[in-house]
């Protein structure tokens, strides 16, 4: 799975996955990446969120959307709301990972694997390019 | 406001630096640094976040690296079924394709779901349907072939078909 999220220069926020699927799925089986709320969400009053790993626990968390009504309701920040659902989706036996941005340009990159390529650049000129869990 | 930000992920799973060469991390670094270059370049220049999220994502289903586009995995058929989705934070609109085969930027048909048709969600031929009227490039399923994801099929399928003690049952 491969996903983005993005702030423009006038305040929008997008959030977009695609993904492969399941090796040797059957079925017709479909993960959380096409489905907004599970896999992918966007709402320029909290954040924009794009996740990768387990379909079936994504779906059954709501987990992008969750990560939104946390900032939303709970007034988490967005690395905090992800640290959170991470944690949720980790005590339901999934695993994977998430990252996400608000309209701030604060960012989240967060999963309960051992690796996740990731990266991400600022208009500061921060940047940064990771996959192991250590780096 | 001028400020941007992108993010991107090429998946998230059980690798660790042993079982990557230092090749392989290069070859993953590079990627995704091409798309956050693609992305940022478009944002710089005051395109939409949509735009940027759609050309960094195409640059990952381009490429064989990542299961995604080219380098999907496959079903137990042995056919490579994609499926993609976008979101626009400013109104909420959504669009979505699943268990598509034939589109060969997946990310791009959800895009025109969003922006062109008055659905969220289209699947399978319907949405391939969709997306060639939509102008979309549209490929054989065999495109999205790659020997080390059909290999890692296999690898499973024979796993699953290994004989143990409880098929002497009977």
């Amino acid at each position: 799975t491969v996903g983005c999220v993005a702030l423009d220069i006038h305040g929008n926020l997008c959030a977009g996955t695609s993904t492969g699927g399941m090796n040797n799925k059957k079925y017709g089986r479909i993960g959380d990446s096409p489905i907004i709320g599970a896999g992918t969400y966007a709402n320029n009053k909290t954040c924009a969120v794009s996740c990768t790993g387990h379909g079936e626990y994504y779906i059954r968390l709501g987990f992008a959307r969750d990560i939104s009504a946390l900032m939303e309701y709970k007034k988490l920040g967005v690395k905090e709301a992800c640290a959170a659902e991470i944690q949720k989706l980790t005590q339901l036996g999934g695993t994977g990972g998430v990252i996400a941005l608000d309209a701030n340009g604060n960012m989240a990159m967060e999963f309960n694997t051992s690796a996740m390529f990731r990266g991400y650049i600022k208009s500061t000129g921060e940047k940064e390019i990771a996959i192991f869990a250590e780096e | 406001q001028e400020k941007y930000a992108i993010v991107i992920h090429g998946g998230a799973g059980g690798r660790s630096k042993t079982t990557m060469s230092i090749e392989q991390q290069n070859n993953y670094k590079a990627k995704l640094e091409e798309a956050l270059a693609a992305g940022e370049k478009l944002l710089k220049n005051g395109a939409s976040s949509a735009e940027a999220v759609v050309e960094a994502i195409k640059i990952m289903e381009d490429s064989p690296l990542f299961n995604a586009g080219k380098g999907a995995v496959f079903t137990s058929d042995g056919k490579n079924e994609l499926d993609a989705s976008i979101m626009n934070g400013e109104n909420l609109n959504a669009g979505a394709v699943a268990g598509v085969r034939t589109i060969k930027n997946p990310i791009t048909a959800a895009r025109e779901v969003m922006e062109n048709s008055e659905h969220v969600m289209l699947s399978g031929k319907g949405a391939s349907e969709f997306a060639r009227q939509q102008g979309l490039e549209t490929v054989k399923n065999k495109y999205f072939f790659t020997r080390k994801r059909y290999e890692s099929l296999k690898a499973l399928q024979k796993k699953q078909r290994k004989r143990t003690s409880a098929d002497n049952t009977g």
